[in-house]
């Protein structure tokens, strides 16, 4: 959980 | 996470653009792509089967799990981009 709350946002990509 | 049935979905390139934003990928908080906007007049759009908040498990058979955005987004946009077919097929599946 701990994990989960320090993994970045991502990029958004528009296709 | 609680991941209901995946459904195929068929989309036909009948404009320029599939019109999907996507977002996540592996090593972010959102490990699956998953669909953040729909834009109108793209293909996804008109063919009106992809939700947004869907996410996106395989494109065309390739499976996205463990991709990374780059990645992920690279292979929808070739499968939208290749002749070979004349559509694009998305296994999605809705998140709880």
């Amino acid at each position: 959980r701990e994990k989960r709350l320090t993994l970045p946002p991502s990029e958004i990509t528009l296709l | 996470m609680g991941v209901m049935e995946p459904t195929l979905v068929r989309v036909p390139k009948c404009a320029s653009t599939l019109g999907i934003a996507v977002e996540g990928g592996a090593n972010t908080r959102q490990p699956l792509p998953r669909i953040a906007t729909i834009q109108k007049g793209g293909c996804a759009h008109i063919s009106g089967q992809l939700r947004v908040g869907q996410v996106i498990l395989e494109v065309n058979g390739v499976s996205l799990k463990g991709m990374e955005h780059r990645d992920a987004t690279r292979v929808i946009a070739e499968a939208f981009k290749t002749k070979d077919k004349d559509y694009v097929d998305f296994l999605i599946a809705e998140i709880n």
